[in-house]
C-alpha cells in the first residue's frame, strides 16, 4: 500500500480544496512556520483513525473543521486518501480511496467514513489497512516533538511496545 | 506467549543494535530486560554508550544522543515489523548537521521498501528527498501547497 | 494582594503585546485573566493571533508559534523583573530561519542590558553573537572548549 | 552582576579542569550532540542551587561526578564562577567567587558551598544573588526542551507566576 496523494477540504488551515501528490519513496514537507506541515500529518491520522483528538491538536473534532476571521466558516472538512493497492489490501482494486468526514449541525457532530465511496465504520477502515501492516498503535507516526518519548517513557511502558508486536 | 515475546525481543535487539552502531559511529547499544527469567514483570531498559562514552543513564543523555537512540529503536521495530508507509515529524530537531545526514541516509535508504514522509526545516533532510512539497500561507489564515520540487535522485 | 498583582499583570501584558508583534509580525496577543473579578480564584490564558489568523485554541498552534508565544511572555516578564543574566538552552529549536533570525536580533539588543548565555545549533543565532564557544570531545567522553571566537560584532 | 568565567573540573563530562570565559553581552554555545554544551548550563544551576537534581537529568548528586570508561573516576565534582559585582551584589568587592564541590564517601555524599573561599550554605548564596535579581523560581533559565513549558502548562501555573513576580 502506497499513499498516493492526499486531497484536504476545509480541514484545519486547509481551507480550499488542496491536493497534494506523494511518491512512493521519500517525500519531504516544509515550509514556514504555521504553515500547515503538522496538519497534513494530523489529517492522515484523522482519516486512518490512528490517533486521538488530543494527537492532532483538537479540543474535539469540530476545532478540525477551518475557521477563520473573515467568516467563511464551512460547517464540515473532508480528508481523501487515495491508496495504491500493491496486493496487500483486501480488496480487489488497484486504487482503494479513504475518506473521513467531520460535520457540525445544530445536534452536535458527526463522522462519516467512506471506502471506495461506501458509507463504513471506522472499524472497517482500520481492520482493512491492518492487514497492510498499519498497526493501531500507529508506530510509524511520530507526530512534533514526541521523537524522544521513547527514551523518556517509563521501561515498563517500553516492554509493552514489545509485548504488542509480539 | 513467553517464547513469542523472547524470540520478538532478541530480533528487535539485534536489529537496534546494528542501527544505533550506524547512527552512531563507534556508538554501542543494546536493549535489556529488567527480569530476564520473567519478562512481563518488569520493563525494557537501553544500555546505550555514544562513541567512547561510559554506559550512561538514560535520564543523563543528551537531546541529541536520545533522539538517535530512540529513532534506532523505531528503525529496530520497523525491521522487525515492517508497515508500508511511515510519518515523522521534525524529527532531526535536535540534532546536529553530521547527524542530521546520517538520519537522512538511513531514511534514503528505507525509503527503497517503504513509503516515507518527513516534516522537516533541516537542509539535508530536504535535500535527500524523492519529493519535497511546499507549504506556504499567502492569503491569511490559508495554507496551500506551493509546489512539488523533484529533486532527481 | 489584589492591587500588586492587577498592577503586574497590566504592565507584564504590555510588554507581552508589544514584544509579540514584534517577534510574529502582524500578529496580536494578549494575556487574559479567566477570572477578572478574582484573579486568584482562576487562571491565566494567552490569545494569540499569529499573522492574519484566526484567535485559536493555544494547543492548535503550531511548535514554532507556541515558541514564539512562550518566548514573548518570557521576556516580557524580563522586562518587568530584569535578571543579571539569562541561560537559554537551544529555544530556537522549532523555529524556521526567518523566525530563528528575528529572536537572535532581539537577544541581541537585549544583551545590552543583560547578559545572555545561549546553547545553540542555529546559524543566524550564533552569528549575532558577541562571542562564541566551542564545545568538543576529543578525547573519548571527555569535554573540551575548543576555543572562543570573538565575532567582531 | 555578571559571569566572568566558569570554572569546572569532574563536572559531568568535564573531567579535565576546563576554564571557559564569557562576555557581558551576547555569548553563544555551540558543539556536535553530546559534546557537553547542556552540561555547562547545568554547572551554572548547580552552583546557584536554582535546580533539582532531576533538572540536571541526574539521579542525585553524585551522578554530577565524572565517570568513564578508562576508570580515572575522581570522588568529587566542583564548578566555580567568576563574577563581576557592579554593585547590585551586597559585597564589598569588584569580584566574587561562588564554588559549590560535591564529594563522594563512603559514608554517602556531601555538598560544600563557598562564597569567596568562605564555607557558606546554599541558602546564603542564594540571599547573596536573590539581590543582583536572580528569582529562587529560575526565570531566566530555560532548560534544553523546556521552551514551550508555558503554553503547555495549565492556566493557574501561568497565574501562579505573576503571583510570584507580584
Ligand atoms: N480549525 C482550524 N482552522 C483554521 N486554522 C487552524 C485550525 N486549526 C489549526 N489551525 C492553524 O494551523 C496552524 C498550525 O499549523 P501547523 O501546526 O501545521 O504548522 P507547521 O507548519 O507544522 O508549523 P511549525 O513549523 O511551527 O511546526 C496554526 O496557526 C493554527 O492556527
Ligand atoms: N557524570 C558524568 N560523567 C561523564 N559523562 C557524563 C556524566 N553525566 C553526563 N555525561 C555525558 O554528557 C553527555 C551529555 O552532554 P550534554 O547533554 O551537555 O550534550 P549537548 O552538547 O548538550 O548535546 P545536544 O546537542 O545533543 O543537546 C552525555 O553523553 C553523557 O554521557
Ligand atoms: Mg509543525
Ligand atoms: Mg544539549
Amino acid at each position: 500500500m502506497k499513499i498516493k496523494e492526499i486531497k484536504l477540504k476545509n480541514f484545519k488551515s486547509f481551507a480550499n480544496k488542496t491536493v497534494i501528490p506523494f511518491k512512493e519513496g521519500f517525500n519531504a514537507i516544509s515550509g514556514p512556520n504555521g504553515s500547515g506541515k503538522s496538519n497534513i500529518i494530523d489529517a492522515i491520522c484523522f482519516v486512518l483513525g490512528t490517533t486521538t483528538t488530543k494527537g492532532m491538536r483538537a479540543d474535539d473534532l469540530t476545532d478540525l473543521i477551518h475557521d477563520s476571521e473573515n467568516g467563511k466558516n464551512p460547517n464540515y472538512a473532508k480528508v481523501t486518501l487515495k491508496i495504491k493497492n500493491e496486493g496487500d489490501l483486501p480488496l480487489d482494486r488497484d486504487e482503494v480511496t479513504f475518506t473521513r468526514k467531520v460535520k457540525e449541525t445544530k445536534s452536535g457532530h458527526y463522522s462519516y467514513f467512506y471506502l471506495n465511496g461506501d458509507s463504513v465504520n471506522l472499524g472497517d477502515i482500520q481492520d482493512v489497512i491492518s492487514k497492510a501492516g498499519v498497526s493501531r498503535e500507529g508506530y510509524n507516526v511520530v507526530m512534533q516533538g514526541d521523537v524522544t518519548r521513547i527514551i523518556e517513557m517509563t521501561s515498563k511502558s517500553r516492554r509493552e511496545i514489545i509485548d504488542e508486536i509480539a | 506467549k513467553k517464547e513469542v515475546f523472547m524470540q520478538t525481543f532478541k530480533d528487535i535487539n539485534q536489529n537496534f543494535q546494528e542501527i544505533f552502531e550506524k547512527l552512531s559511529p563507534d556508538g554501542k547499544a543494546e536493549l535489556v530486560l529488567e527480569n530476564e527469567e520473567d519478562p512481563f514483570e518488569e520493563g525494557l531498559t537501553i544500555k546505550a554508550r555514544p562513541a567512547g562514552k561510559n554506559i550512561r543513564k538514560l535520564n543523563a543523555m543528551s537531546g541529541g544522543e536520545k533522539s538517535l537512540t530512540a529513532l534506532s529503536f523505531l528503525f529496530a521495530i520497523q525491521r522487525h515489523d515492517p508497515s508500508p508507509f511511515y510519518a515523522f515529524d521534525e524529527i532531526d530537531m535536535f540534532l546536529d548537521g553530521a547527524n542530521v545526514e546520517r538520519v537522512a541516509n538511513m531514511i534514503e535508504k528505507l525509503s527503497e521498501r517503504a513509503q516515507y514522509i518527513v516534516v522537516s526545516l533541516r537542509e539535508p533532510t530536504i535535500e535527500s528527498a524523492d519529493q519535497v512539497v511546499g507549504i506556504t500561507m499567502q492569503e491569511e489564515g490559508i495554507s496551500e501547497a506551493t509546489g512539488v520540487d523533484f529533486n532527481g535522485n
